[in-house]
């Protein structure tokens, strides 16, 4: 349930 | 990317730029904890490490290199530029119990048991505690210049946002980190003192907020 790598959130 | 979000990033860079300005044209970081500036480029070294591995979006590149430049720019400022201004007999928070607890924490903590990952969760949960040198030292001088509390402002309101963004995310595309949010409820909590100040005492147009 989280974006994968990198994170897209500052 | 939704408008909580998007308003969060602006509000913490508002709050950034609002910071280095003041410190930049009264040639003075009175009254500034040095030590929650070094601890907030610590929270952007940690959580940053990603740009060098994967491209999400300009807007994503493009917002954690400027926070990166001015969070070291405003550290700069402080210990080397006007460090003779520094107040470092009011700076006195021991960031070592900040600093121990939140390691051990983010060892425990994680979503995998990789370097990058435990220093994003390190990063997520130091910036819950950053500011408690800034507060503290709010608290031992009793006052506090009133672009100091704007400052303090936008930075808490950011992570509020943040979580209004959490909660839409939730609701329109089932994403959830429960790491970042825990953390983050916790880190805005710890505004809630200050925001009550903020609102009964600087927007009433006081010169500075001078504490109970």
């Amino acid at each position: 349930d989280r974006v994968t790598g990198g994170k897209d959130e500052l | 990317m939704n408008v909580f979000r998007l308003a969060g990033d602006v509000s913490h860079l508002v709050a950034i730029i609002i910071l280095l300005v003041k410190i930049w044209r009264s040639k003075s970081c009175a009254g500034i904890s040095g030590k929650s500036q070094v601890l907030f480029a610590l929270v952007f070294t940690t959580r940053y490490l990603d740009l060098f591995t994967v491209f999400i979006s300009a807007y994503n590149t493009i917002m954690k290199v400027v926070f990166l430049a001015m969070s070291y720019a405003t550290v700069y400022l402080i210990y080397m530029r006007f460090r003779n201004m520094y107040d470092s007999e009011n700076d006195t928070f021991r960031v070592e119990f900040l600093l121990v607890p939140v390691i051990g924490l983010s060892f425990l903590e994680n979503y995998a048991f990789t370097p990058l990952e435990i220093l994003w969760t390190f990063s997520i949960f130091l910036e819950a505690v950053a500011i408690m040198p800034q507060l503290f030292m709010i608290t031992k001088t009793g006052e506090a210049e009133s672009i100091t509390t704007h400052y303090l402002f936008f930075l808490g309101l950011y992570r509020a946002l943040y979580i209004a963004n959490w909660v839409w995310r939730y609701h329109t595309e089932e994403f959830f980190d429960q790491i970042a949010v825990v953390s983050g409820v916790v880190q805005t909590i710890f505004y809630c003192d200050f925001f009550y100040l903020y609102v009964t005492r600087v927007l009433r147009g006081k010169a500075k907020m001078i504490l109970p």
